[in-house]
């Protein structure tokens, strides 16, 4: 029986999903720069 | 000065503590968030500043866990203004 998730979801959130690819690039660059 | 700083380094490992959890997909946020908190300056660790965004997102995480890297952003942003410029010139 499949299951309906509606506040679970944690990429759901426009900003949240934007903050966190800036932060991932960052984390990125930082690694490539060391 | 230093006021702040006992319960600054409390405030972020609770922060920490919390963000692991929510960051299991990403494990390199936290270590990330961790070194932009030891390049930052001691004045600032120790600072009512500090404390007022630590206060401010730990208690907005617990309230909408689904927008922790908007939080984990901003105290990144906020720590790297801070941050102590340590560029050492490479010996070739």
């Amino acid at each position: 029986v499949p299951m309906e998730e509606e506040e679970d979801d944690d990429d759901d959130d426009p900003e949240n999903r934007i903050a966190k690819k800036m932060l991932l690039e960052e984390i990125k660059a930082n690694l490539s720069s060391d | 000065g230093g006021g702040h700083r006992a319960e600054n380094e409390r405030l972020f490992g609770e922060f920490l503590e919390l963000c692991t959890h929510l960051t299991e997909d990403h494990p390199e946020v936290i270590p990330f968030l961790c070194s932009r908190h030891q390049k930052a300056t001691s004045s600032f660790l120790a600072s009512a500043e500090l404390h007022n965004v630590l206060s401010r997102c730990l208690s907005r995480v617990r309230l909408r866990r689904n927008k922790v890297y908007v939080y984990i952003n901003e105290l990144c942003t906020t720590l790297k203004a801070h941050t102590l410029r340590r560029k050492l010139p490479l010996a070739s």
